[in-house]
């Protein structure tokens, strides 16, 4: 929908060693909380799952919100931008 | 890079040394985090570099007019991250962008970091004969893995990177097994709480340090204001800028024969005694008159034409510059002056336009000179490298600053290096460059500077955590200039250089290989700072993977083992702890000493620390007191272990607040 935004879901430590396993984690998360998988996979921009645990996802604020408050999640925020130094 | 690595005594000449004794660190590899890389450049040949060490595990991805045959032993990964930078921009159009789809570098900065980490040996290369040398990288046998993670978005002709594509290239460099993170890029202040992932890098940067990783940052570009400094979270290494000791005389010679030298990159033919003139109304003209370089387009081409024109601006922006070398020439002008505090990066002026700058002191010699005379006449002949003494180092303008503006008892920045008119490679289309090869100011150029010794240190001390190396570099660091001169820290006015301008001061890889003792941090001291920091129990225990619960009362963050001790908010007495752990022969003895600060008392206990075979670790214990009766600034000091041999010297910066939390105009 237009008025989402990527954000990023930080989930910490990885709890597992099979990064597919983490991935699937994510996608499983993301899927409970939009309906669908396909809505899920859309919405999915990236898995972090080699050094900690945690994705990207083009969210809406209310989405973004109800994710912030699962048990597990540490932060759910809004990408943010960098300049070269 | 043609003449950093001389300057901090890491030259291949001297035959005992660390590049040497590391094989040039054949061994480490290089992740750097930023724009690409152009793959044709030189300084990635990889003639006489060995095997890829075995410890890679990363990849180099095709893409537009890239492919994994760019790749070779020293370039040995290159991947790039788009989807969040797309995602975001959706007028982003990646068939008709300039940009290139893949690794590949468009904007040239991502080529320059890339050298001066880890470039290879190209002799003789110059910037159209200027700061001639041979470039190379400061672990010049080092492995480059590239992550591409900023891109160029056209419609605002911006080059930018998000956060979420930052990660990713992060999360990536860490299953690829690199041994050191180098990114060149910043936030704006204020900021976010290091742990709050909307610092992506801070966060990633955790995590990667938890694995081994050294992760080394810029300090930022919005110097000389105090408390600008990015990238500010403890378990990164945080780096300023400043100058080498060279620079680009050119020679201006007034009509009455009195001769200054200005800065300029001007490589242009001699321009002859030319008349000068500085656009101010004689009294009887109506037109209109401007000596300010911003506003030259003020005056009538009549003028400026044929003449050198002298400007005054208060801007430390070369944009200044650039902007009135413009106005001057479209006027028919042949040269201009600019009298300004010092300031950015010198740059050349388009299709080799003299452009000479000079401080408001030599600007207002030149002024008087012009008044006084009936026909004021100017030569300006080209630029001049001039190296070493009597050339000062100096913290850069645009060096972001300390305090650390979110935590202000952890000193940042951590360490300097030289990153001021570098020269090193870029791709061959960027404005200004001269063969691929360009020269560029920035914390960006600092920043792989400390990337390539820590690459060194690593591949010298395989078992040193991140903080460990962190520290050797700071507690060796020269506080002067390698020959022994004070270090001035610009801005307006121009001032001793300390703690919050360059860290522990420049670095000295020669004596950060053999440091003596270090401060080390594991996982409990992170733990430590977060849980002083107040960040709740469930987030660090998220973080960390495992359940943590803060001591009660909670620890103080100034017991966090850092290679510096910064009180911000002195009162009371205060007493902290600090734990050095030896790293040097094992039977050493070292011996305390402080370098007073005004009106503040410092004790140290026990005043000497006895290491052995069964004693490693030896913690003790710093009391600080103050004599003064008012809210103060900071007053700076130092503590040095030395065994004789080493001296581990970390900086102190105290400030008095008999009323805290307080905040007034004097």
């Amino acid at each position: 929908s237009p008025d989402s935004k990527v954000h990023i879901v930080y989930l910490g430590e990885k709890q597992h060693d099979d990064p597919e396993f983490v991935t699937e984690s994510h996608h499983q998360m993301l899927w409970s909380l939009l309906g669908s998988k396909e809505d899920a996979r859309d919405s999915m921009v990236y898995s972090y799952r080699h050094g900690f645990s945690g994705f990207a996802a083009k969210l809406t604020k209310s989405q973004a919100k109800k994710l912030a408050d699962l048990p597990g999640v540490v932060h759910v925020i809004p990408h943010s931008f960098y300049k070269l130094s | 890079t043609t003449r950093t690595w001389d300057y901090l005594g890491l030259s291949a000449a001297n035959p005992k040394n660390l590049l040497n004794e590391t094989n040039m660190g054949e061994q480490m590899i290089i992740g750097i985090i930023d724009t690409g890389v152009w793959p044709e450049s030189e300084v990635f040949n990889d003639n006489g570099i060995g095997p890829v060490p075995s410890h890679w595990k990363g990849g180099c991805e095709s893409g537009e007019m890239f492919n994994s045959s760019h790749c070779n032993k020293k370039l040995i990964g290159a991947k790039y991250f788009i989807n969040a930078f797309i995602a975001s921009h959706e007028s982003f159009n990646s068939t008709e962008s300039l940009d290139f789809i893949s690794p590949r570098d468009f904007d040239g900065h991502g080529t320059h970091v890339a050298t001066i980490a880890g470039g290879s040996y190209v002799p003789n290369i110059s910037y159209k004969g200027l700061a001639g040398g041979t470039v190379r990288g400061g672990a010049p046998h080092a492995r480059i893995a590239m992550y591409k993670a900023c891109w160029y978005l056209d419609n605002l002709d911006i080059t930018t990177c998000s956060s979420a594509d930052i990660l990713k290239a992060m999360d990536e460099a860490m299953h690829d097994g690199v041994d050191v993170l180098s990114i060149s890029l910043g936030s704006d202040v204020p900021m976010y709480p290091e742990t709050d992932v909307r610092d992506g890098i801070t966060t990633g940067a955790f995590h990667a340090v938890l694995k081994g990783i050294t992760v080394v940052c810029s300090g930022g570009n919005d110097g000389p204001e105090a408390q600008t400094v990015t990238n500010t979270a403890p378990w990164i290494v945080t780096v300023a800028a400043t100058t080498l000791d060279r620079s680009f005389a050119t020679p201006i010679t007034l009509g009455n024969s009195k001769a200054i030298l200005g800065q300029a990159l001007y490589t242009g033919p001699e321009l002859g005694f030319t008349s000068l003139v500085y656009p101010e109304n004689p009294g009887n003209s109506n037109e209109s008159f401007s000596g300010t370089c911003e506003f030259l387009d003020f005056n009538s081409n009549r003028t400026m034409a044929g003449k050198v024109v002298l400007c005054f601006t208060t801007s430390p922006y070369s944009g200044s510059v650039s902007r009135a070398a413009r106005y001057v020439k479209r006027a028919g002008g042949l040269g201009v002056i600019i009298a300004k505090h010092p300031g950015y990066a010198l740059r050349p002026c388009l299709d080799d336009f003299p452009c000479v700058s000079v401080d408001y002191e030599l600007g207002t010699d030149i002024l008087l000179y012009i008044r006084s005379s009936g026909s004021p006449v100017v030569k300006i002949q080209p630029s001049k490298t001039l190296i070493g003494q009597p050339v000062g180092t100096k913290v850069a303008t645009f060096s972001s600053r300390g305090p650390n503006s979110i935590s202000a008892a952890i000193l940042k920045p951590d360490i300097a290096a030289p990153g001021v008119s570098i020269l090193a490679a870029t791709n061959t289309n960027t404005t200004f460059n001269d063969r691929g090869f360009i020269m560029l100011s920035g914390t960006s150029m600092a920043a792989p500077v400390i990337s390539g010794v820590v690459a060194l240190l690593k591949s010298l001390n395989r078992d040193w955590s991140p903080a460990a190396i962190r520290s050797a570099i700071v507690t060796t660091a020269w506080r002067t200039d390698p020959f022994g001169e004070q270090i001035f820290a610009e801005g307006s006015p121009r001032k001793l250089a300390d703690p919050f301008d360059y860290g522990g001061g420049l670095v000295n890889p020669e004596k950060a290989a053999k440091p003596g003792l270090v401060y080390d941090l594991g996982l409990e001291d992170y733990v430590l700072y977060m849980c002083s920091a107040a960040y709740n129990e469930s987030s660090i225990s998220q973080l960390v993977g495992k359940g943590t619960v803060c001591s009660n009362p909670k620890p103080s963050v100034l017991d966090f083992n850092l290679p510096s001790i910064t009180i911000p908010n002195l009162k009371e007495d205060v007493t902290l702890t600090r734990t050095l752990t030896n790293v040097g022969p094992l039977d050493s003895v070292y011996k305390a000493s402080v370098e007073l600060l005004s009106g503040v008392q410092v004790t140290v206990t026990p005043e000497t620390l006895v290491f052995n075979s069964t004693t490693k670790k030896v913690s003790f214990k710093v009391k600080v007191s103050t004599t003064h009766k008012i809210n103060t600034g900071y007053y700076f000091g130092s503590l040095t272990w030395s065994d004789s041999v080493h001296n581990v010297t970390i900086p102190l910066s105290v400030r008095t607040q008999i009323l805290q939390n307080y905040y007034d105009e004097n």
